[in-house]
């Protein structure tokens, strides 16, 4: 889960843009 | 009413794909061939329209120390304004993954999956697809990029210094197939999602709901493809056939970046390119 921490966060955020 | 429930998955897929994609096929091929109201792109060609072009370059996402500064008329090596041009290009892609994410996330049951197969089908499937949405950007001399406002031109990204020059070149040669299927947004919302859904990439943990997924939208898609192509013979097949073309495409693309990695000590590569990267192939 470590690996993909930023695709987990893409995925888990609903529509707020996220942080890239 | 099978056929109905098909016909309203393809509009719910064709509704997401114009939401969460800025530059459709439509809007770029209209750009293209010079049928735009708007004032025509702004054509790099080469090193000084790149300089130049700069400014028009979307870079929403770029961090501040990337900016150029005022004294940006110095000097400039020409491996520096290329390196620079990468950085803007990989920013611009991370806001593309994020695009395909939201768009993964709109196929229906896509968020029911387990959480590490989203990620799994992600990581494999997202440079799958922003290669096929670069193709509806391509035409044989050049591509448009930051949100069409750019021509860059094919002989100039040729000229590049190895290893660049020979990023976009495949692309193109895969581009200019596969635009003679002549998908419209609507077929490719359904091809995308396809893409997405694929049961066979490697450490899924439970693929039979991606495969059943995959299946309804591949029965969408011959649908559509029967629909709205009647005169165009094994459409669905040839379609279908692109994907294998796909993944070659993407393992040499994940090869060349891990040789910049090497061979460029300034390069650093965005975060999020590195998780999709890492151990991809």
């Amino acid at each position: 889960k470590e690996k993909h921490k930023i695709l987990h966060r893409l995925l888990q955020n609903s529509t707020s843009p996220v942080d890239l | 009413p099978e056929s109905a429930d098909l016909r309203a998955l393809a509009k719910h897929l064709y509704e997401s794909y114009l939401k969460y994609f800025p530059l459709t096929k439509a809007k770029a091929r209209a750009i293209l061939s010079g049928k735009t109201s708007g004032s025509a792109p702004f054509v790099i060609h080469d090193m000084k329209s790149l300089t130049e072009g700069e400014q028009f370059i979307n870079c929403r996402q770029m961090p501040v120390m990337e900016q150029r500064s005022e004294f940006g008329h110095v000097q400039e090596s020409a491996s520096e304004v290329e390196l620079r041009f990468f950085h803007r290009w990989q920013y611009r892609s991370a806001e593309a993954v994020r695009e395909v994410t939201e768009f993964a996330k709109s196929i229906p049951g896509f968020v029911s999956l387990d959480l590490n197969d989203q990620v799994t089908l992600l990581k494999y499937g997202v440079i799958e697809v922003l290669i096929i949405m670069t193709a509806s950007l391509m035409n044989k001399d050049g591509m448009l990029i930051s949100y069409g406002q750019i021509f860059m031109t094919r002989e100039f990204l040729k000229s590049l210094r190895k290893p660049f020059c020979e990023m976009m070149e495949p692309k193109f040669e895969f581009a200019i197939k596969f635009n003679m299927l002549e998908l419209d947004d609507s077929d490719m919302a359904l091809f995308l999602a396809v893409i997405i859904l694929s049961g066979d990439r490697p450490g899924l943990l439970n693929v039979k709901p991606i495969e059943d997924l995959q299946e309804t939208v591949l029965q969408t898609l011959e649908l559509q493809l029967k629909m709205n192509h009647p005169d165009s013979l094994q459409l669905f097949a040839k379609v279908l056939q692109k994907m294998t073309d796909l993944r070659q495409l993407v393992n040499d693309h994940v090869h060349l970046i891990q040789l910049l990695k090497k061979t460029e000590v300034d390069m650093c590569l965005h975060p999020l390119l590195q998780e999709i990267m890492k151990d991809l192939y």
